[in-house]
């Protein structure tokens, strides 16, 4: 089925909660 | 329009008739958020999960977020009292859950939740199961699986350590723990499945 994760929005807030950390840390 | 939302992740399961499908999307996002960012806090906590890439970062955080909370909230779920806590605090009796539309899934938390409680898990011990079920490396589109197999190995290793400690006469806890994890993906397929059925029929 769909990606239900995406559908509720969930992926927008993980990337936004995970973004401090990101912001200083190389992928 | 549907007129109510049973996930205990809802300020109430009654909807508001003359709101929108959006709207009421809207509002159960704002009200679910504050938990989520909380399981991505507990999730850059687990060590060494910051070492993975942002993609699988990302990605296991949306594959295992309905687990982690299945557990954390485990105990809005009250089978004895056959209850379901949302969050204004209300209490709901399973029944009017039922008439609201709640069906197997429903029946299926509760009995999670029980065999959960009854393993006595301390804090410590409950922290450590999480982060296993977070970090699965057989979760859909993981970039690197062997750098997350590494890290769910390590968390297993650790959390069969802790329960043995803690748990020595009870040799069967670690492995009824495991079986856990069984429970908690088919719950999660079925509220995907729930989920679905409500975007499409809001």
């Amino acid at each position: 089925f769909a990606d239900p994760a995406s559908n509720l929005g969930l992926e927008d807030i993980i990337r936004k909660a995970l973004m401090g950390n990101f912001d200083d840390k190389p992928d | 329009k549907r007129m109510y939302l049973v996930c205990p992740m809802s300020v109430s399961p009654y909807m508001d008739p003359n709101k929108s499908g959006p709207q009421i999307w809207e509002e159960f996002s704002t009200s679910f958020t504050p938990a989520v960012k909380e399981v991505v806090e507990f999730a850059k906590r687990i060590p060494g999960f910051r070492d993975l890439s942002q993609y699988d970062q990302v990605n296991l955080l949306k594959a295992g977020t309905f687990e982690v909370l299945m557990v954390r909230f485990a105990s809005l779920f009250d089978a004895k009292e056959r209850t379901v806590t949302f969050l204004s605090g209300r209490k709901y009796n399973v029944d009017e859950l039922r008439f609201m539309g709640a069906g197997e899934l429903l029946n299926s938390v509760f009995e999670f939740s029980e065999k959960l409680k009854a393993l006595h898990l301390s804090e410590e011990e409950m922290s450590l199961f999480t982060a296993v079920v977070l970090v699965s490396a057989d979760r859909s589109g993981i970039e690197n699986v062997n750098s997350v197999e590494a890290l769910q190995e390590t968390l297993i290793r650790a959390l069969r350590t802790l329960i043995m400690k803690n748990h020595p006469n009870e040799a069967s806890t670690f492995t009824r723990l495991l079986l856990k994890l069984a429970d908690l993906r088919s719950l999660n397929n079925m509220h995907s499945e729930e989920l679905l059925a409500f975007k499409i029929h809001p």
